[in-house]
């Protein structure tokens, strides 16, 4: 996939929480979390939100979504009403001629203690969902924040309105970071960098090395290890 | 392996460089390898080309992406590489300008390194920087310090983005290695990622290579 040069004309991936047409790509995706798992350690649905990408042959459907497991694996010796498990998913999902198929699924526990201080965050200072209106001090912050990117990286913008495109994602970005920053085990810092008004996709297309990831390279021999001398 | 390590501090490591706009990673990855095997054997310190590898090596693609496998053979059957000075650096793929006569470098071979981190450390103390390849979860808005992404967001299989480990060591007790990155030095701590150590951290240890210089 290649990522639309100009998404802001089109306002095609702008994400949005679970509607009619995310239903169809998150069951699928749920069902796919919950193969081979026997009744009563399925997971279920918890929030979701979705962007698609249409071309000609299909749609492409990128799910964040967190699943409530229980986390008793065994009911019969799990006597004590057994707490929760939620977890934090990505999802993407192709959709082509009615078909579906799973490219992505990466998931992993959510600390409840990360959460609460996730959400914490994310409600005093930034509104999660898409399409909650921003409160008015979030935005003003946000456009501050946004010219100083302007200034220090030197970006120019083809039109008003691409302008108002790229501080759109870079709000979105700012609320990415953030969840990043809450789920990082280390000491890294994550928040404004020169990429912070890309989208996900035009960032990949751009700087990463998909092929990596799609073929094996040469076969090379094994190294031999290095002996202390 | 010793309990810190940082090639830049024993000049093996020309400046940070930058890719732009172009997913030719795996060129930078390779030719930051090249450049510390080449110092460590001959004892000189020569920025290479990665120019001559967008161009010539017809098994990668360019600014698509590729492997350091592939430029390894590449730059073992075009007869070495030119200097950065030489043969500089475009951000898009050119006709192919390389002269056997202007090549300052060559390589002998390429190795696969172990993916055990400890001996990925050994080795890397000894032998020089190595060529790696992970999956860039995060990255986009790395600032500084230590990354250490949940591992089911950060997974081994999903690998994007070569880059070249020039050192490890420990801040405050956490184990890192330091990573030499090829999007100029105004992103992350001047040009370097770090990242845990010991724990795989987006498959850190999973493409690990190097070429040889004899």
């Amino acid at each position: 996939t290649s990522a639309n040069p100009y998404p802001w004309a089109s306002g095609a991936e702008a994400w949005e929480p679970l509607s009619p047409e995310l239903l169809g790509p998150a069951r699928f995706a749920l069902d796919a979390y919950n193969r081979g798992r026997a009744a009563g350690t399925r997971a279920g649905l918890g929030a979701v939100r979705g962007r698609v990408r249409r071309a000609s042959r299909g749609s492409l459907y990128s799910l964040e979504a967190t699943l409530e497991e229980s986390a008793c694996k065994d009911p019969m010796v799990c006597q004590l009403p057994v707490s929760k498990k939620t977890l934090f998913c990505i999802f993407e999902v192709l959709e082509e001629l009615g078909k579906h198929t799973l490219l992505r699924r990466d998931c992993g526990p959510v600390d409840t203690k990360v959460t609460d201080l996730r959400n914490e965050t994310f409600n005093s200072v930034l509104p999660l969902s898409s399409k909650d209106p921003l409160p008015e001090e979030f935005s003003m912050k946000m456009i501050s924040i946004f010219k100083n990117f302007v200034a220090t990286y030197n970006r120019t913008y083809e039109s008003k309105k691409e302008a108002q495109w790229r501080l759109s994602v870079f709000t979105r970005n700012m609320v990415l970071a953030q969840r990043i920053q809450a789920l990082d085990h280390g000491t890294a810092q994550y928040g404004v960098t020169k990429f912070s008004d890309l989208t996900e996709e035009e960032f990949r297309t751009i700087y990463l090395n998909p092929l990596l990831r799609e073929e094996p390279g040469k076969k090379m021999h094994l190294a031999k290890a290095v002996r202390d001398p | 392996a010793p309990l810190e390590w940082d090639w830049r501090k024993k000049g093996a490591v020309t400046e940070v460089k930058n890719q732009r706009m172009c997913g030719s990673c795996w060129a930078f990855s390779v030719t930051g390898n090249v450049e510390g095997q080449w110092f460590l054997n001959r004892g000189t310190l020569l920025s290479l080309s990665e120019q001559e590898l967008l161009d010539c090596d017809k098994m990668d693609k360019a600014c698509m992406g590729g492997f350091p496998s592939n430029a390894y053979l590449a730059i073992k059957s075009l007869g070495g590489l030119e200097t950065e000075d030489d043969y500089s650096y475009q951000g898009h793929m050119k006709a192919c300008n390389f002269s056997a006569k202007k090549a300052k470098v060559y390589i002998n071979d390429s190795v696969e390194l172990s993916k055990n981190e400890q001996k990925l450390a050994a080795w890397l103390a000894v032998k020089g920087p190595i060529s790696v390849a992970i999956n860039a979860f995060g990255m986009q808005f790395y600032r500084h310090g230590i990354a250490h992404p949940l591992r089911p967001l950060c997974s081994p299989w999903f690998i994007d983005h070569a880059m070249l480990v020039v050192g490890y060591g420990n801040r405050s007790n956490v184990p890192f290695w330091a990573i030499k990155n090829s999007w100029g030095t105004d992103w992350g701590e001047e040009g370097y990622y770090y990242l845990h150590r010991g724990s795989g951290a987006c498959g850190v240890n999973i493409m690990a290579s190097s070429a040889v210089v004899d």
